[in-house]
């Protein structure tokens, strides 16, 4: 890997989104890793929805929680993703209204990804933004600078909170991965959050996955 | 300098050492890189040894780095965070240069066990209580008498920066307990960082623990066991 990568300078990273009163942070973790791999492999970055899988993942919870393979399972079955200016958010489930004419994107496979965060850190700079789950302990309250909460504090095993990967580096020599969350902006580091890398801090190296666009 | 022979090339060193001071303030300067001046730690204690090396002088080193205060009334509000770390730093002298090969820290030990035992106090089921009777010390003790006084006046400015309405005074003094208790926890919480992360006021602290999981975090992540995916293939070399 190299020594520092960030998608955000590169132009594969959607503004910061706010999920609202909504346990819907699996959604934008996928779409903000399909709008970083259709930016790769296509050349467009698209803002899409989240509102898509809420109301048309049968198998997730909408905002009662949701699991990232189930997602990239349902994008495929249902043959894409519209654009979040086609298919809005609106923070809580209503009927599917998914048009398979109105769908700008599509992916056709999706993979787990190593444990080894050396492995995940090289895995980014090439091929994208990944999506993540990690254990959200003390969130609540971070404003800003590298998290790198007691191990037992922040248990691996205790994962609630699905986030994206954007990037990578050092700062004053300790390692972070820089992470785009879903609570809007006003939240964090401008919606992001900086958590410590290397150390498998709370649990960020368990979960993570990409959607594959050939 | 007393010292006892641990292997061969290596000597064990008083604390006073003057030959540990050189690279444990280079461990300091590194430790405080990027920080602002007033933001920066102080060295306390040091205690070491060094290895010679045909590379040159390996030091090995245990430190404490005393925090300063917190200053930041969104981040801190009881007098209480100066932090403690404790550190141990791995430092090649090599021709007068020195390289910083590995750092550890981590808060002193005798504070983590009570902090991390107050950590996971639920939450009172009281909706009449105040923020003084949550810590009744609060009346008692000098050094936070005014904490009642900061506390409000922070949460007034958080009702007006994320645009609270609660539905009666009941539910603000409510809110107003919670969002005290929730200062206090944020400190505990960064007092028990490893990393620079700062803890305070987020639009969040009104909220109690289980709300805030109810609402914003995903339990299916833990609970319901994920599809097998195929995994990626190795990358071939860039």
């Amino acid at each position: 890997a190299p020594p520092e990568w960030d998608w955000r300078k590169k132009g594969a990273v959607t503004e910061v989104k706010d999920q609202g009163m909504c346990g819907s942070c699996w959604a934008f973790s996928v779409t903000g890793n399909v709008e970083g791999q259709w930016f790769l492999n296509r050349g467009t970055l698209l803002s899409l929805s989240e509102q898509e899988l809420l109301d048309c993942d049968k198998v997730d919870k909408a905002c009662l929680g949701g699991l990232p393979s189930n997602a990239y399972t349902a994008i495929e079955k249902l043959g894409g993703l519209e654009t979040e200016d086609d298919y809005s958010y609106q923070g809580h489930v209503q009927a599917c209204s998914f048009s398979a004419q109105m769908a700008k994107v599509y992916i056709n496979d999706s993979v787990e990804l190593s444990q080894n965060e050396q492995k995940l850190a090289a895995w980014l700079a090439q091929k994208g933004p990944i999506s993540v789950a990690i254990n959200a302990f003390g969130m609540q309250f971070y404003r800003h600078g590298i998290a790198h909460p007691l191990r037992p504090l922040c248990s691996p095993w205790l994962i609630d909170h699905a986030v994206l990967l954007v990037g990578y580096g050092n700062r004053s020599n300790i390692p972070f991965w820089a992470i785009k969350n879903s609570w809007g902006s006003d939240w964090g580091e401008e919606g992001y959050y900086y958590l410590h890398r290397g150390s498998g801090a709370c649990g960020v190296n368990t979960m993570a996955s990409s959607a594959v666009v050939n | 300098v007393p010292f006892k022979p641990r292997a061969a090339g290596a000597r064990a060193w008083e604390p006073s050492s003057p030959e540990l001071l050189a690279p444990a303030r280079f461990a300091l300067d590194e430790y405080n890189r990027g920080r602002a001046a007033g933001s920066r730690a102080v060295l306390g204690t040091v205690r070491g040894r060094v290895r010679r090396t045909a590379q040159g002088s390996l030091y090995s080193l245990e430190a404490t780095l005393e925090e300063p205060p917190c200053k930041d009334p969104l981040v801190c509000l009881l007098p209480v965070s100066k932090k403690t770390m404790l550190c141990t730093f791995e430092i090649l002298n090599e021709l007068g240069k020195h390289i910083l090969l590995r750092r550890d820290c981590g808060p002193v030990d005798t504070k983590v066990t009570a902090l991390v035992s107050s950590l996971f106090q639920p939450y009172p089921d009281n909706r009449n209580e105040s923020v003084s009777s949550f810590l009744p010390q609060l009346n008692s003790d000098p050094l936070h008498q005014d904490f009642s006084m900061k506390i409000t006046s922070v949460f007034k400015d958080f009702v007006a920066t994320y645009n609270r309405t609660y539905e009666s005074e009941e539910e603000a003094q409510w809110r107003l307990s919670v969002f005290a208790r929730n200062m206090v926890r944020a400190q505990k919480i960064q007092a028990l960082d490893r990393g620079t992360a700062q803890y305070g006021v987020t639009k969040f602290s009104d909220l109690t623990e289980e709300e805030f999981r109810t609402i914003y975090l995903n339990p299916l992540l833990r609970e319901e066991p994920s599809k097998k995916m195929r995994l990626a293939k190795s990358l071939t070399d860039p």
